[in-house]
């Protein structure tokens, strides 16, 4: 498994330009 | 303006507006705790805060610069610890309770209730004393917490190409920026050439004591997993499951 596929919600935190606190 | 040529004062001031909300619990905590629901709020805790973390280390002047890969490695190897430090920061005008949010105050006899987690309770609050001895300084714990990010995997990875190689240097750049804003902050605090030599050694010190803390509390939580006393999901299971399977 690829360290992205591994860290989905996390990758995705990193990558998004939304802030976190929406996502959550 | 980047990291190497901010002053320490610039750049403290940045990691500083990069700290992260107040959070709150917000559930309805039924007392006496049972294992499973003293857990529960815990884990929940750690999850909203996880989000959080993420948000805060990508505010971190050159970050963002260093290869995702090097972003995710960091993150999974310290977030306990960086729980951990926040945990003691919050805790620290309060001798013998762990303020994990406003909401959320546990004295330490309330740990009898889940198995294994007194000790790891007694690890936080010897942690905390130490830094209340110390006069832990907001600069200084916000110095701190961006160390830990940063020279969390420095060990346990080596570069293997000319990508990497180019991320590990920027790490390494940034490490010296947080080591100097950290020199720059005890220096202000009028103590004499050697006193100041002597706290940065004190405070760079506990920085293996709340590693060892993050390392029995992964070890808790994974039992604690593995025998349903918890159920742990989202982003709190990425990272847990990170930290085990590695």
């Amino acid at each position: 498994t690829s360290l992205k596929e591994k860290h989905k919600i996390l990758h995705q935190l990193l990558q998004n330009s939304t802030s976190p606190v929406d996502l959550a | 303006t980047h990291h190497s040529t901010m002053s320490p004062e610039e750049f403290i001031s940045r990691i500083m507006e990069a700290e992260p909300p107040e959070i709150y619990l917000m559930e309805d905590l039924k007392k006496p705790f049972t294992e499973a629901s003293m857990m529960m709020s815990l884990t929940n805790l750690a999850d909203k805060e996880l989000v959080l973390m993420i948000s805060w280390a990508k505010k971190i002047p050159g970050f963002l610069e260093l290869s995702l890969t090097d972003q995710i490695h960091l993150l999974k190897c310290c977030w306990l610890e960086i729980l951990m430090l926040g945990l003691m920061w919050r805790s620290v005008d309060h001798p013998g309770k762990l303020i994990f949010s406003p909401d959320f105050k546990l004295n330490r006899e309330e740990g009898q209730c889940v198995e294994g987690i007194m000790e790891i309770f007694d690890m936080l609050l010897a942690a905390t004393s130490r830094f209340r001895e110390l006069k832990l300084q907001r600069e200084e714990y916000v110095c701190l917490k961006a160390m830990i990010l940063l020279n969390s995997n420095l060990c346990t990875s080596s570069p293997q190409t000319a990508e990497e190689l180019e991320s590990r240097n920027k790490l390494l750049r940034l490490l010296d920026s947080v080591i100097d804003a950290l020199v720059w902050a005890i220096s202000k605090l009028g103590l004499s050439t050697q006193q100041q030599t002597l706290r940065l050694g004190h405070l760079t010190m506990l920085l293996s004591h709340i590693r060892h803390v993050s390392n029995k509390g992964m070890d808790h939580l994974s039992t604690m997993k593995r025998k349903n006393v918890v159920l742990v999901y989202d982003l709190l299971l990425e990272m847990l499951d990170a930290n085990t399977s590695s």
